[in-house]
């Protein structure tokens, strides 16, 4: 379930698109303070259906839209697409690509895409289910989350445990 | 759901002290423990971690960095049961010395036959460790606004 | 004491702007405000902070490193009315790129005239930047007990 | 008020007596994970008075006495001394120095010293007010502290301003 591509607009810092090819292996992504490092993960968790606004910096969704700065006017929509291979086949077999794209505007209007047809927000979680990626995974780590383990919120603890059992 | 809960967490504990035992020493010990063995689907857990001849009295005391690596440990005991098809890593080595970079950095390379890694960093040695790397940057003339570079890896790793 | 608290905060509210320009840029703006004025011994108080041209909405919108250094400047525009005989930083430079270690590092120095400082880092460019350097480690035949040891500058630097 | 020295003994993880020697300006502490640098700055904090076994990273007051290791017993107490130069004249101005002693039993006891004369923890503390050190003191700091600035954990916020205030 290889990923190949993700490809961000109007997220966040992400005012002109942006696209990052992955291969195999250890991929770093470097780059000065507030560049745009962890708004890139925060992107990932987005597209893999997360709604919990805390765990992307935010007080309310619609801020995760490029709001603009001195020189550039606000965008009125995010988008963020991630393309993997369709080797678990998620998807029927005679996909080999898997695209899943979640888009907001400014309004407030949410769409959700499969390989480009409009789905909703639980067909994109459900996709995942069982694969250990999603909000929440134990696969996307920051030092916060070293924190919550080792303190006693204990639920994160219990939390990490059952989603593996 | 209690066998497969318990069935999971011996998995999970055996896979913690292997993991473990990498990033510290082959001497070092931890465990994980039900605080309540009677009630597995509502006790909370507690973890044991006594790197290199010490004896913590709980895992508060240990060092920034070994809670680092404790924390790590559990984390890639559980990925072990179920290895996700990728992970990402957010400037995780940050409270992390030199040598247990390295020992951080060959475990995920370990993994990366498996799973693909995607590792946030400002640490030339963990760079170092990457097959790949991605720069992200912000123009003087476009403040702001995030844009992909080529890295030059001399440069970084300099 | 009303009095006395409005022009305690104002003057922290001027030193934080300009100790956050010399760890940004000139450019860059920030604010500390009073959200209920007409209560100002019980206030909230607000950080503002605005660096490069950027428009957060709430500095939790801010990166690590960014944060890491808003912050700071609020600690030193508070040190800077009444200056303690020293100042302890426990790692404090973990999540700054190398640009901003050297601003962090700079504006210690400055200050170092009149305090001692005392830096607990990993960070070989901080390193360069202390007058002396103590090492601490634990050796394997004894294992467990921190002892002092000599530090090879150029070891540490390199 | 220059800092001179500072001694530990049976604090934490220093089974062995250490003494450093501070000069003026920048010193760095150094070394690997583990070995002991944050059990300096907790050794500091706790000899000017800090009663808050959780900015000690313990649960109670008694872990903070060394309590051994494969090769080596449990101490029975814990000391630490700070020397500094007395050029505020805290002291009476005879004192060219001024050395704060605190001492904890595995028993309990609990004794302070100023210039080896036992004292109260009231008189400690006392000596250090309005100098901008002490226990909560905005001049020792350490990541957490910038998290709970930047949080609303108002109190943390608001405590700062009031001590320099
Ligand atoms: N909706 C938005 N519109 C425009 N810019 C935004 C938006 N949300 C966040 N930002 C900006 O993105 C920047 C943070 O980027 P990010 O957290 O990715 O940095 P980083 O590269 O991880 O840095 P660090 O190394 O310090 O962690 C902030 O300066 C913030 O102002
Ligand atoms: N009462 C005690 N007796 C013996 N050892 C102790 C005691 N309390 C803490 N320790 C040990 O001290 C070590 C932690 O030291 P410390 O936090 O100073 O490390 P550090 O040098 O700051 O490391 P890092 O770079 O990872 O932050 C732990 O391994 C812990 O087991
Ligand atoms: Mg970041
Ligand atoms: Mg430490």
């Amino acid at each position: 379930m290889q990923l190949t591509r993700l490809e961000i607009k109007g997220f966040k810092s992400f005012g002109d698109k942006v696209t990052i090819h992955f291969g195999e292996g250890v991929t770093g992504i470097v780059g000065q303070n507030g560049c745009g490092k962890s708004n890139i993960v925060d992107a990932i968790r987005w597209v893999l259906g997360e709604q919990k606004t805390r765990a992307l910096r935010s007080d309310k969704m619609e801020n995760i839209i490029f709001n603009g700065t001195k020189k550039r006017k606000p965008l009125q929509m995010a988008e963020v697409s991630l393309t993997f291979q369709n080797t678990k086949n998620l998807l029927p077999t005679e996909y080999t690509e898997v695209t899943v794209t979640r888009r907001l505007y400014r309004s407030g209007e949410s769409e959700y895409l499969l390989n480009g047809v409009p789905c909703r927000l639980k067909d994109i979680t459900n996709l995942f289910m069982d694969t250990g990626i999603g909000p929440d995974s134990y696969a996307i780590i920051e030092l916060k989350m070293v924190d919550e383990i080792l303190n006693d919120k204990e639920n994160s603890r219990r939390n990490l445990f059952e989603e593996a059992a | 759901a209690r066998e497969n809960f318990l069935a999971t967490f011996e998995q999970i504990r055996l896979n913690f002290q292997k993991v473990f035992r990498s990033l510290f020493t082959e001497e070092d010990t931890c465990d994980l423990v039900l605080t309540d063995p009677e009630n597995p689907l509502e006790s909370p857990i507690e973890i044991i971690a006594k790197p290199k001849g010490k004896r913590p009295l709980t895992i508060n005391q240990l060092s920034g960095g070994e809670k680092t690596l404790t924390a790590t440990s559990l984390l890639f005991a559980i990925y072990l049961i179920k290895p996700a098809p990728f992970c990402i890593f957010d400037e995780v080595d940050a409270p992390l010395d030199d040598a247990n970079i390295d020992k951080f950095t060959n475990i995920i390379r370990e993994f990366s036959k498996e799973s693909q890694f995607i590792i946030v960093t400002h640490n030339k040695r963990t760079m170092a460790a990457t097959d790949v790397m991605y720069g992200v940057t912000m123009l003087p003339e476009d403040p702001g606004v995030s844009k992909l570079v080529a890295v030059d890896m001399r440069e970084m790793t300099a």
